[in-house]
């Protein structure tokens, strides 16, 4: 079998200025992930590899770049699943790590359980041994820039950048900042 | 939201898929990511899937799974995507994109958004795109 990896960097609004960072960073990660595929390890090692490059890559909306939430904190959810047995792990409104696909992945190998959340995942995260880190090391200049320009009601110009130009305006209000 | 899927040189296939979630959600919010068969999906048996998008409207149609039930179905990897994610534009208004691999090795990355980085290697080839088409 000829092995593959494919990556995505999410579907959510992209400026211009970050057009080709964003851009590399996934041909970055897919790479990295490739070249554990060539060594003949397994999809469950590549797919983690690459989504640790694109968390530890503040281009993205997980890790750090993540977006904040109504109170300007980071919360991130993350997922692993391997197709030879069907496990799976997974954390929510996970704080305070740098990469939670890792934490993800201690989830579906070392409890019973499929999902981890909140305060549970992080009592989990530090029994692992897995480093706490500081909230404000996930946040990014950019992220607070959108978490400000998004607290008033109506207030994101870009918006209809993230939705094309085909989109009415009413579906828009209903969607307004709803890409994850 | 960032993610990956992939099959190794013995078939096996794996999906992984982080988020910091929706801009300023409301504190306690979970979307799809962290959920089987919404966020990610993976069997060696049709392949893997991971989504981006509005993660309600993942969550209400399923996407991963519902993508998968495609392909055993018979679809290519690029139908499946394309239908499923019709379906959740059309039945619940969710924008999204998907990338899939199945168990042949055959992989897409398809969106409805504008844009969606992607990124993918077979065959020591990297593909690449962004906006619709490439």
């Amino acid at each position: 079998m000829l092995p593959v990896i494919v990556v995505h960097g999410g579907a959510g609004l992209v400026g211009a200025e970050r057009l080709e960072g964003s851009c590399r960073g996934v041909q970055e990660a897919a790479l990295a992930a490739y070249r554990i595929l060539q060594q003949g390890g397994s999809a469950l090692d590549a797919v983690e590899e690459a989504v640790v490059k694109m968390e530890d890559n503040p281009m993205y909306n997980a890790g750090c770049g993540s977006v904040l939430n109504e109170l300007g904190e980071v919360e991130m959810d993350a997922i692993i699943m391997d197709g030879k047995t069907l496990a799976s792990g997974a954390v929510s409104a996970v704080r305070g790590i740098a990469n939670p696909i890792k934490l993800s992945r201690l989830v579906m190998e070392k409890t019973q359980h499929l999902c981890l959340t909140a305060e549970g995942a992080s009592r989990f995260a530090k029994a692992m041994g897995v480093p706490e880190v500081e909230e404000e090391s996930l946040k990014t200049d950019y992220s607070r820039k959108r978490w400000v320009e998004n607290l008033a009601p109506g207030s994101n110009p870009v918006e209809s950048q993230m939705y094309g130009k085909s989109v009415s305006v009413s579906f828009l209000n209903q969607n307004r900042g709803k890409m994850g | 939201t960032v993610g990956a899927v992939a099959i190794d040189s013995q078939g096996n296939v794996a999906s992984a898929t982080s988020t910091g979630g929706m801009l300023n959600k409301m504190a306690g919010r979970v979307g799809d990511t962290p959920c089987v068969g919404c966020g990610a999906y993976a069997d060696n048996l049709f392949g893997a899937a991971s989504p981006t998008g509005h993660g309600e409207a993942i969550m209400k149609v399923t996407l991963c799974r519902l993508i998968l039930f495609h392909m055993e179905q018979g679809m290519s990897p690029e139908k499946a995507a394309d239908t499923a994610l019709e379906y959740m534009k059309t039945r619940v208004q969710g924008i999204g994109g998907v990338i899939v691999v199945n168990s042949s090795g055959d992989w897409v990355a398809r969106f409805t958004s504008e844009k969606m980085p992607w990124a993918a290697v077979k065959n020591d080839q990297l593909h690449y795109g962004f906006y619709k088409g490439e």
